[in-house]
């Protein structure tokens, strides 16, 4: 499978909501 | 109009001197962490804000050809997982028998959180792993060996709210879903044991102990693995706190009170603090959402589809088979992402064709696409967007694309799968 790193992570706020089945990006959403 | 002019909306400029920070620099600390009931302060394990580090970076910056090497053995137990996962369900309708290769590797192990365990409470970094389930530290008597911690090992007969759990209880046979290996029995108490590809491994009691996160949040009877017998990557830190899909994940347990979400934001340097946070607390506005994809089912992994990548505003014609036959997934132990060979092929033309200003150097490890940037004090980049299912396009931060080795040595931070089908 393809992997999505934490390096491309970085600057991005990762949500995992397990319940809903979803993951979710907010570009910037560290800062 | 003058932005696009520019290139400016396709492309990152980048300081160079951000991508090589100073061991020394004072940490700052996160202020959502501080601030949040429910999060707790994300450390790079080797910068200076790290409790393991005592306020200094470690004097030998990371061996990156190590971190690499490492992360490819991450990689490939990933794919040993997800194929030994595949051949079970093909199995159900053939007999062959395949080698279990079971377990994850651990990797570079970057990302640290503190964790209080016991009564009285005793704070442990504990290491943060979407891609593994069962939480685990290391326990006295070390009846056969335990690595060096910072911290004093956990010792539950000093803890009033330690519980084994026996070997009948649902927990026990829980173990083989969220380990890879059946828990076993000593003296009716349930043992479990968790491998990890690059010979690290922790086996022990499987017990239950209150957890207490960020001061005020306390779980009583949390499920864990009391490390009796550990060994491999993670000198230094306590244990591991598990955070896959599985039902003994510490997100699955404490899913009454924060609905099985969480989220982070990794320090964009050592000096940095992120964040992990639990709930839905302070979880920005702008998150797109793509639903978890069903290839990783049967795992704990976290499943993504991918459908397209885009560099500098292009869209890169990569047909969509070439991300849906493999699937993808995300992890915050694996330091590179991975692609499909084709998809990576794609993406390599399209970003060295759009630095054909900066003259190419020795590719290094897993990275082939590297650039010798000596001299300068800027680098302009194509910004890389991802697009998921349901819509999602994600665009990388400016610190996503690249991984600087040293100034003549600056790769596209990329890999691709040896075939096409893992």
């Amino acid at each position: 499978a393809a992997i999505f790193g934490n390096v491309q992570q970085q600057t991005l706020e990762v949500v995992y909501d397990g319940a809903g089945g979803r993951v979710g990006f907010a570009p910037n959403g560290c800062s | 109009a003058q932005k696009r002019e520019s290139g400016e909306i396709d492309s990152h400029t980048i300081q160079l001197s951000s991508l090589f920070p100073s061991s020394s620099s004072p940490c700052v600390l996160s202020s959502r962490a501080s601030n949040t009931k429910s999060s707790l302060h994300v450390t790079h394990r080797h910068g200076t804000c790290s409790p393991l580090t005592s306020g200094k970076a470690t004097t030998s910056p990371p061996d990156h050809a190590e971190i690499l090497r490492l992360d490819q053995a991450r990689v490939n137990s990933i794919h040993s997982k997800l194929s030994k996962k595949l051949t079970d369900r093909v199995r159900q309708s053939k007999s062959t028998a395949l080698p279990a290769k079971d377990g994850s590797t651990f990797g570079t192990g970057n990302y640290v959180v503190s964790v209080g365990i016991g009564t009285p409470k005793r704070d442990l970094s504990l290491i943060f792993d979407t891609g593994s389930d069962l939480t685990w530290i290391q326990c006295e008597p070390c009846v056969q060996t335990c690595y060096s911690q910072k911290e004093p090992i956990f010792n539950p007969s000093s803890s009033s709210s330690y519980y084994n759990v026996s070997c009948s209880s649902a927990a026990c046979s829980s173990l083989s879903s969220a380990t890879g290996n059946a828990g076993s029995c000593s003296a009716s108490t349930c043992v479990y044991g968790i491998q990890y590809g690059d010979q690290s491994f922790s086996v022990g009691f499987l017990a239950k102990e209150k957890f207490t996160l960020a001061s005020t949040n306390v779980f009583d009877g949390v499920y864990f693995g009391c490390g009796e017998n550990n060994q491999g990557l993670f000198t230094g830190v306590a244990g591991l706190l598990g955070l896959g899909r599985d039902k003994l994940s510490f997100p699955s347990q404490t899913a009454t009170t924060y609905n099985k979400i969480f989220s982070y934001c990794l320090p964009s340097s050592a000096s940095y603090t992120g964040y992990l946070t639990f709930g839905t607390a302070g979880i920005s506005r702008s998150v797109k959402f793509t639903p978890i994809s069903t290839i990783t089912d049967g795992t704990s992994f976290y499943g993504l589809d991918i459908v397209g990548i885009t560099v500098g505003g292009e869209k890169l014609a990569i047909p969509s088979t070439v991300f849906s036959t493999p699937g993808a997934l995300i992890d915050s132990g694996t330091v590179i992402t991975r692609l499909p060979p084709k998809a990576y092929a794609a993406l390599k033309s399209a970003f060295k064709a759009k630095m054909s200003q900066y003259p190419s150097a020795e590719g290094v490890s897993i990275l082939d696409t590297c650039f010798d940037l000596s001299g300068l004090k800027t680098v302009t980049v194509p910004k890389v967007a991802f697009s998921f299912s349901g819509g999602a396009v994600v665009e990388l931060g400016s610190t996503g694309v690249l991984y600087a080795f040293k100034m003549s040595q600056v790769c596209l931070a990329f890999a691709g799968n040896s075939d096409d089908n893992n």
